[in-house]
């Protein structure tokens, strides 16, 4: 299902964003 | 306790996002966190897409709030 894979993919994009977030710790520029 | 400890960071990441303080985030304050972060332009849209509820192209505080606590209670169970 294009779909099911599509929102796994999107939720290991939104994971690697937060985590790159947290681990920065100052948040964004 | 910890939710509403999700949602002062989610603010706080918010807050640091909209360096105009406009109330929302718009698709180039993500794009400009390409240097920042080692995420692709790509990654960045995509982040932005499903952060994106309602497709409007803007991101509201709720909306990255709400996709702040998914990606939190996903990733600590």
């Amino acid at each position: 299902d294009p779909n099911m894979k599509a929102g796994a993919t999107s939720e290991g994009v939104l994971a690697n964003f937060f985590n790159s977030l947290l681990s920065k710790k100052t948040g964004c520029p | 306790a910890s939710q509403v400890a999700v949602l002062r960071k989610a603010q706080e990441f918010f807050q640091a996002c909209d360096v105009e303080g406009k109330g929302f985030i718009a698709r180039s304050d993500m794009q400009r966190l390409h240097e920042e972060l080692p995420l692709s332009l790509q990654d960045l849209e995509d982040v932005f897409d499903a952060l994106d509820a309602d497709g409007n192209g803007f991101l509201t505080p709720e909306e990255f709030a709400t996709g702040f606590s998914h990606f939190f209670s996903q990733s600590n169970p």
